[in-house]
């Protein structure tokens, strides 16, 4: 059988509105190491990999590997049910075809649970290679929130050129022409403020706001993203959970034809 | 102007 719980349900539900309007449907496979779930928009130009460990759980048990398909917006739905503070445990037989959420209030009185079907999901999984980036930028991820959706005003498209000097968002359109350019901080108390750029060479890349905006869906989960970037690969967008894993989003990059 | 492109140009089908 399969249990996992978390003492709040809030990263949760964080989760699931960081990945349910990028995602229809998704996969998690369960095993003994934790939760993985690896799935693509349906256009193909995006890719959600979602890592939870299991000892960032605070009791998992996975006696036999499992996959569970799961409608996305159905769990967001049920995940709506669980107050921030609700101890959550996600149960499921082996070969179920159901899954179930539990909920406990803090103060044990209340104790709620909701069963929804799994889906027989036979979706495309990419083999993504280790990549050693050009451009690695740590930033915080307000600010990388605040600048997709100031720029997803002025084009559908966002140039993003990392140089060593540091980190500028460029878009133009009917409206004008808009440029965001961010320093690498050096000398910053809060470490999560800073603004990092780790430069090997140079790189210009070209990449649609929609997705941008809909990545940045997951700043509630992390005070900062990191953007990893190469010339003509996708973009790895990602979001540390705390003492629990990470979603990363790739982004295939638009190319002048 | 830029065409997207598919992320399946990128990394292939594990």
């Amino acid at each position: 059988m399969f249990e996992a719980r978390l003492n709040n349900a809030t990263t949760l539900k964080k989760i699931l509105d960081a990945i349910k309007d990028l995602l229809n449907e998704g996969t998690f496979d369960c095993s003994d190491s934790g939760i993985q779930l690896q799935a693509m928009d349906n256009s193909h130009v995006s890719l959600v990999s979602l890592t939870l460990r299991s000892d960032g759980f605070d009791k998992f048990r996975c006696d036999r590997n499992l996959s569970m398909g799961m409608n996305l917006g159905s769990m967001a739905k049920i995940l709506k049910c669980a107050n921030n503070d609700d101890t959550v445990t996600i149960k499921a037989q082996d070969n179920a075809d159901t899954v179930t959420f539990m909920f406990e209030s803090q103060n044990q009185e209340k104790v709620s649970d909701y069963e929804m079907k799994l889906m027989n999901l036979d979706q495309e999984h990419l083999g993504i290679p280790e990549t050693d980036y050009s451009c690695v930028v740590r930033m915080p991820a307000m600010e990388f929130a605040r600048i997709c959706r100031d720029l997803a005003q002025f084009s559908e498209s966002v140039v993003i050129c990392c140089t060593k000097e540091g980190v500028k968002f460029s878009a133009s359109g009917d409206v004008g022409s808009a440029n965001v350019k961010l320093a690498q901080t050096f000398n910053v108390d809060k470490e999560e403020e800073a603004i990092v750029i780790e430069m090997q060479e140079p790189v210009v890349l070209t990449f649609a706001c929609r997705y941008l905006n809909a990545f940045t869906k997951a700043t509630p989960l992390s005070n900062q993203v990191q953007l990893s970037m190469s010339a003509d690969v996708p973009l790895v967008v990602e979001y540390r959970i705390a003492e629990l894993g990470h979603i990363r989003y790739y982004l295939a990059p638009k190319i002048e034809d | 102007t830029p065409v997207q492109n598919d992320l399946r140009e990128f990394y292939c089908l594990a």
